[in-house]
């Protein structure tokens, strides 16, 4: 099975 | 004071109707450059970046940079009171707590304002790298809309796999499976209906079905979309808006426990 990942991680949060 | 006005107001109804499904709330940042909007959808999982270039609409004005803080769910109520003939006017004080929206028919004879409270939203800004992507296929937007549609009746999460040979959409669920291959097309006579197919190294990564059905709300707006895929990043989904700006839409990849 696959889990979803979050937009965020892949992103500096500023 | 900040003054934007468009001769129709057909594109801002379509820009409303690709983020009304992800977003309920978005920060309208104004600057001399034009409109931006950088916001997430409530679970986190997409990002839509949406550009109005300045020089793209019919008279603009902007003394201050401005973050206005708006409410998605009143904005489309507002938009859809606009005939798509009606030239749409946003006006805002420097400061303001609202935005007016002002439509006004071809004949100038019926001239309606709407005014909307803003709200107050915690900036949270996400850097989006420069990213060189292996797999960059643009092909026709009703097309993507269409497999995105079809085979979402067969799972939950749609594989894409890019190769030289073209792209491969597909899903498999508890009913049986399915997918849908397009060629990259040979004569692109018609620029509005070429598949265009930029690999530098195939990829293939899943996509919840949800969110891409989303995206393609904004099939309206452009007859091409673009889809940028690399390996374990968020694929980018890319619509024109006319000769204005454009939407992007960033989602996570769903990746192997």
């Amino acid at each position: 099975s696959k889990s979803q990942m979050g937009i965020a991680s892949y992103f500096k949060v500023h | 004071m900040f003054e934007a006005r468009l001769a129709q107001s057909a594109i801002l109804k379509k820009v409303l109707e690709a983020v009304k499904d992800l977003l309920t709330e978005a920060t309208f940042e104004c600057s001399d450059s034009g409109i931006q909007v950088q916001a997430m959808d409530n679970a986190h999982v997409s990002l839509v970046s949406l550009n109005l270039r300045s020089d793209g609409f019919d008279k603009y004005r902007c003394d201050r940079n401005l973050s206005m803080g708006m409410n998605i769910g009143t904005m489309t109520k507002i938009l859809r009171c606009a005939s798509s003939e009606d030239t749409v006017t946003l006006r805002a004080v420097d400061s303001p707590d609202n935005i007016i929206f002002i439509f006004e028919s071809q004949n100038k004879e019926k001239l309606a304002e709407y005014e909307m409270k803003l709200i107050n939203m915690d900036l949270e800004h996400l850097g989006i790298p420069e990213t060189m992507y292996s797999c960059v296929v643009k092909m026709p937007s009703q097309e993507f809309a269409r497999i995105c549609r079809d085979l979402s009746q067969f799972g939950e999460a749609i594989t894409i796999a890019c190769s030289k040979e073209g792209i491969k959409f597909s899903a498999a669920g508890d009913y049986g499976n399915a997918n849908v291959k397009l060629a990259q097309t040979a004569d692109s006579d018609k620029e509005e209906e070429a598949v265009l197919i930029d690999m530098q190294e195939p990829v293939k990564l899943t996509f919840a079905c949800r969110y891409l059905n989303s995206f393609v709300k904004a099939t309206p707006l452009c007859a091409q979309v673009k889809l940028s895929m690399s390996s374990d990043v968020p694929l980018v989904c890319e619509y024109q808006i006319g000769e204005i700006g454009h939407i992007r839409y960033y989602l996570a990849p769903k990746i192997d426990d």
